[in-house]
């Protein structure tokens, strides 16, 4: 494991780390779109299926079972919490699952390295987690007052997925007969999608205001 | 090969 994926993945774990404190420490999920956690974690469960069949590392399989937990947890308390619940923008967060899971399902199903279940699912996650976050953008571009915490949310995991481009880039460099054309081309798509927030959050950042979008 | 490559990462 080189050092892009370790920060990749640390800053993964972080993000998801900041919205369980941001939730539990203010009772709100103000500005957090469900869709786009009920996204990942069909994401989750389609690529962490190898839980069961293929063990890689220690380290691998702990990651997975964090990602799994932390993201089923944010799902509870935003559907189940009795105070957090009151706090979910329902109206605003309107993002049909439909058009990214359907086109998503249709594409792994026509472009895959190997068609089985297995494959076919986890070539699913990969071009579904490309897209998962836009629920959350459309939301944050609705949301006047966007927290602090959701915009370093969604900032850190820009972050992890351009730290994921350059550990590909080194891997390429450094591992022989290394190359993955369809995780690549979704993980560049999945990058792009962020590049408009990221200008909008480091202007606020540098002019030392609130972050906003504009619509 | 390609997808067992890949399966090492999250």
């Amino acid at each position: 494991m080189n050092i892009f994926r370790l920060a990749g993945d640390m800053t993964h774990l972080l993000s998801i780390l900041v919205l369980l404190l941001k939730i539990n420490a203010t009772r709100s999920c103000r500005g957090v779109s469900l869709k786009t956690q009920e996204l990942y974690a069909l994401v989750f469960v389609c690529r962490y299926l190898d839980l069961f069949t293929n063990f890689i590392s220690m380290y691998n399989t702990i990651m997975k079972i964090i990602f799994l937990a932390s993201t089923f947890t944010i799902i509870y308390w935003m559907r189940f919490h009795k105070v957090i619940r009151v706090t979910y923008d329902r109206e605003q967060d309107t993002f049909r699952y439909q058009f990214l899971v359907l086109p998503c399902l249709v594409l792994a199903l026509l472009l895959n390295s190997e068609f089985t279940v297995m494959e076919v699912l986890w070539t699913f996650s990969i071009y579904l987690e490309a897209v998962a976050i836009l629920p959350q953008l459309v939301l944050l571009q609705r949301t006047n007052n966007i927290d602090n915490l959701t915009g370093n949310y969604v900032f850190l995991l820009g972050s992890y997925r351009a730290l994921y481009i350059l550990n590909w880039i080194y891997r390429f460099l450094t591992e022989p007969n290394y190359r993955q054309y369809l995780v690549w081309i979704s993980g560049i798509v999945q990058t792009i999608i962020y590049i408009d927030f990221f200008y909008y959050y480091i202007k606020s950042w540098k002019n030392n205001e609130k972050l906003s979008l504009p619509a | 090969v390609q997808a067992l490559i890949a399966k090492d990462e999250l």
